[in-house]
């Protein structure tokens, strides 16, 4: 069985495309990707 | 929603579905965190109420050649098993457009995922007028609220995944012949169930289905190993006993301690002859008085279900492992007001544990040998799962937790009589969250059709 790891919240800048353009902003993602 | 695994629609046909429910406030599933074997458990407990999400946007005109698909930010508003109620970023409060998404599957992103694939989001037609300025609303909506992770859709799909492959050989208990396991081979794989075939089987027989957790499947060389009795073609017996393995055995590492055993257990205290109460593997909505008929390697024991008539070749004793959570000490039911299925030829308001003990002179396996610990499960009565029947085992039915005594849980199958009821761990392998079966494309069964009356 996998046993359920605490995880770190993380900000990450991240890229947002609209039809009027691009911009990034901080938001938090958790680590799940350790 | 187009699930992360494609099976033919065929197989699919007349699947149920929880839609019409998940909006009713009265309706409460067991959530994913209840379900340790179940895909993306681990992660689980990072995704809740308030993130965003990029999703499709279905409220939109017509797709042109540039973009023919459209995608919007959404909230995640409500979740119930794998299921997420999602409302479209601008709609403020109006929850006339908000729709139902699994998050078990390929139709939702981390925010930031439309860009790197060169998709602008393209807000729904019904608010486009609402703002002059969506850069500026998405800035001040996006930023330091929670998103997925990134590999968020590469994490679904590894969870999907089964250890095993198909092709390789087993030990299994017999399906019809619950004293012994046979050797089989996994056939198929849906959503961690294996479909196994019997080496002896006729070509027509649908095989056997268990999760890859159950304590029913072992690896190869198991029953040589605990002393259980196995059925399999000679050349297999001789190979093993030249400690010879195939590519195609599945071996120890992709077991779970329950299914492979372990010599720590070489003296657990059980001896023939004790009693105990168990579920009945055959009526798994009984708990009944039982026997301990053999004592085996690596922490196992043969049972019988002293209800019924003895039979003298052995062929209805069942393999536990000492510490299942399906036997019990003697007196469990009476201190957890749970029936107890009594023995052949006695009542279940008048059967006495004492005088039966007296009767028949035989001791109680002392309550310490038993597995009492009960984890923070979760569970609660009226919660929705998905859950096999265990008696057809490829039917994944929708189900209640009708009832938690400690760690285990009765499992009641809506619209079916209470005879159908089955005992469970709360960690069986053998059920899941609300959506399950749409995440991994297993048919779910709904309640019987009832036929009016004439």
């Amino acid at each position: 069985h996998v046993e359920a790891k605490p995880r770190k919240w993380e900000q990450k800048q991240v890229q947002i495309k609209t039809m009027e353009g691009e911009f990034s902003v901080t938001m938090w993602a958790s680590g799940a990707s350790d | 929603t187009i699930p992360l695994v494609r099976r033919k629609p065929s197989e699919l046909a007349n699947s149920f579905s929880w839609d019409s429910q998940l909006s009713d406030r009265y309706f409460v599933a067991a959530p994913v965190t209840c379900f340790k074997h179940a895909p993306m458990a681990d992660i689980w407990e990072n995704i809740m109420v308030g993130m965003k999400v990029e999703v499709e946007n279905t409220d939109c005109d017509n797709v042109s050649d540039a973009f023919p698909d459209s995608f919007w930010v959404a909230t995640v508003m409500k979740i119930v098993g794998y299921k997420a109620q999602l409302r479209y970023e601008g709609f403020g409060a109006n929850d006339s457009k908000d729709f139902w998404v699994s998050l078990c599957s390929n139709q939702v992103h981390p925010v930031g995922w439309c860009a790197t694939r060169g998709k602008p989001l393209i807000p729904p037609k019904t608010i486009e007028d609402k703002y002059n300025d969506w850069k500026d609303f998405l800035r001040k909506r996006l930023t330091g609220a929670r998103t997925l992770p990134s590999n968020f859709s590469n994490k679904a799909s590894e969870s999907l995944k089964s250890r095993f492959d198909l092709g390789l050989n087993l030990e299994v208990v017999d399906k019809n012949h619950i004293s012994r396991v046979k050797v089989a081979v996994v056939h198929k794989i849906v959503g961690k169930r294996l479909n196994v075939k019997y080496y002896d089987m006729p070509q027509e027989d649908m095989g056997f289905w268990c999760h890859e957790d159950s304590p029913l499947l072992h690896p190869v060389g198991w029953a040589k190993k605990v002393g259980h009795h196995l059925v399999a073609p000679i050349h297999y017996v001789e190979r093993l006993s030249q400690g010879i393995f195939d590519d195609d055995d599945a071996t120890e590492d992709l077991f779970n301690p329950i299914q492979v055993g372990s010599p720590d257990y070489s003296s657990t205290g059980f001896s023939t002859g004790m009693k105990l109460e168990a579920i009945d593997p055959l009526n798994l909505s009984s708990i009944c008085v039982a026997t301990v008929m053999d004592v085996l390697n690596y922490g196992y024991i043969m049972i019988r279900i002293d209800t019924y008539d003895s039979d003298a070749t052995g062929a209805d004793w069942f393999c536990y492992h000492v510490k299942s959570p399906c036997i019990f000490p003697v007196g469990f039911c009476q201190s957890h007001g749970i029936p107890l299925t009594p023995p052949k030829g006695y009542g279940q308001a008048t059967f006495d544990w004492n005088k039966y003990l007296l009767e028949t002179g035989n001791i109680p396996a002392d309550p310490s040998l038993f597995n009492t610990y009960v984890p923070l499960h979760g569970f609660v009565p009226g919660m929705k799962i998905e859950a096999a029947d265990l008696m057809d085992p490829r039917l994944v039915c929708i189900a209640t937790i009708d009832k938690v005594v400690g760690r285990l849980l009765k499992v009641h199958f809506d619209g079916w009589d209470e005879e159908f009821d089955q005992w469970l761990d709360c960690e069986s392998s053998d059920i899941y969250p609300v959506g399950w079966c749409q995440s991994v494309a297993h048919k779910l069964e709904g309640p019987p059709i009832q036929t009016a009356p004439t």
